[in-house]
């Protein structure tokens, strides 16, 4: 079992 | 204000027509260096990437920033009346309530004007970092489809194992197993049937099928596409847009973790 990643955990807000 | 003109309006209906399967609503950035976009998808999972450098166009001219504001499902409707030859011009003023998109056929007989509301859209921008990817693969953008697509008939998720042997793309799923491995390989007479594998470590990761079958509407877009990856950062999907002055298409797909 995975879970699906966020792709704002991995890219910060500008 | 923004004047913008594209040879071949199919560039822009191509590429709209890749991420509207992502996003809804976005804005297209306009400055004097090209028209740019970022936007994620509902879901926060991927993020789309374009940039249409100004030397895509000719002419190009844009003084100042301008965002225009666009719902791609209005604007999917608008480009269907452009047919793919036609020259596409855009024009939009400094605070625009419209973009105005003029068609014209290559015979230059007819010629087709829309007006498209724009809408206000808050926008948040991420920072993409600069990363050394640990693999990057360059394929035929059509190989690629295809593998997403058959490993998606066995499973909703892809291991993608990149090691100097080759890249390896498996699936396991509830009817049984299934994998694709490719070797670097270079085709002298068809350079866009080269696959060309760059590593300095081995990477495995899993992410979701269906984004990556949504980011393959991109495939008529360019011959090759290049899978960038690193262990723990989410995959880079490249397609270039426009041949050789850096105009892109990127998706970036957050991997699957392991609990």
């Amino acid at each position: 079992p995975s879970k699906q990643g966020s792709i704002m955990s991995f890219f910060g807000k500008k | 204000m923004l004047e913008s003109r594209l040879e071949q309006a199919d560039l822009l209906k191509k590429v709209v027509e890749a991420i509207s399967g992502l996003v809804n609503d976005c804005n297209f950035d306009c400055n004097d260096s090209g028209i740019a976009l970022q936007a994620m998808d509902n879901s926060h999972v991927a993020l789309v990437s374009m940039m249409l450098k100004a030397e895509a166009f000719s002419p190009y001219r844009c003084d100042r920033n301008i965002a225009l504001g666009i719902n791609l499902s209005s604007l999917t409707k608008v480009l269907r009346a452009a047919q793919s030859s036609d020259i596409l011009t855009l024009k939009a003023e400094d605070a625009p309530d419209v973009v105005n998109l003029v068609f014209e056929s290559s015979e230059k007989d007819r010629i087709s004007e829309y007006d498209l509301k724009l809408m206000d859209i808050d926008q948040e921008h991420l920072g993409i970092p600069e990363t050394e990817y640990a693999a990057s693969i360059s394929m035929p953008s059509n190989e690629f489809q295809r593998i997403c697509k058959d490993l998606m008939n066995i499973s909703e998720s892809v291991s993608i194992e990149c090691t100097k042997e080759g890249v390896k793309f498996a699936a396991a799923g509830d009817i049984g197993t299934g994998s694709v491995t490719l070797k670097q390989h270079s085709n002298v007479d068809k350079p866009e049937q080269s696959v060309e594998i760059d590593l300095s470590e081995p990477v495995a990761l899993s992410f979701s099928l269906k984004y990556l079958v949504n980011f393959t509407k991109a495939t008529s877009l360019a011959s090759k596409v290049k899978l960038s990856l690193s262990n723990e950062v989410p995959l880079l999907v490249e397609y270039e847009l426009s041949g050789g002055n850096s105009s892109y298409l990127r998706f970036y797909l957050a991997p699957k973790i392991g609990d």
